[in-house]
């Protein structure tokens, strides 16, 4: 579909990205973290685009398994959400694939 | 206003209260932490009261000064949202409050 199609082509041209929501504070929490880190991830706010936003969830729950927000890519890679990401980073895991996608 | 009275009498008859979404990871969050420490909180899950949830919250900023999700109580007084309470607990005072409360 033409949404299957934005997505894929946002999170391979993009070394980090984040579908979150505004008003959601495990999406703040995500997007504090890669900033503490020094990387500006390219963040999709699903609250802010309509009804587009339910539509995109839907496309991502198809592509990743995952309804929830965040949602998080790297290198184009599905990582999950925030607590899979704050899991990689107290293992030392996170900053090795921010290098190798070319977001630090 | 009648919503007053309800959250009034709630907050002054429960020793822990807790108003909650059930979709919100801080709210789980709060709601876990709680848990942990052998207290059963009388929760209140806005999203499933139809209208009355936005009217709820409403209210609870008028007395609380706070519209957000978790809005925690405990002994009738406003203790804030889920790092409020976390924050209490990391300094020891959480439980004291919880003692004091008749919660545990
Ligand atoms: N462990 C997940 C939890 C994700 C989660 O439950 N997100 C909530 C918002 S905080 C959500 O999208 N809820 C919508 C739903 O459950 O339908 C993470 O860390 O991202
Ligand atoms: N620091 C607060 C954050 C509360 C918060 O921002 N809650 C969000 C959901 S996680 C909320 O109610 N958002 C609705 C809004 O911002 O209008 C806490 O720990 O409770
Ligand atoms: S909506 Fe509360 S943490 Fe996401």
């Amino acid at each position: 579909s033409k949404l299957e199609e934005t997505i894929k082509k946002t999170v391979s041209d993009k070394p980090v990205v984040v579908y979150s929501k505004t008003w959601c504070s495990y999406s703040s929490e995500v997007k504090t973290l890669f900033k503490r880190l020094g990387v500006e991830p390219h963040v999709i706010e699903l609250d802010e685009l309509g009804a587009q936003g339910p539509q995109l969830q839907k496309v991502l729950e198809r592509l990743t398994g995952q309804h929830t927000v965040p949602n998080v890519f790297i290198g184009g890679k599905h990582i999950g959400g925030c607590t899979d990401t704050v899991k990689l980073h107290r293992k030392g895991e996170l900053e090795p694939l921010l290098s190798g996608s070319g977001a630090k």
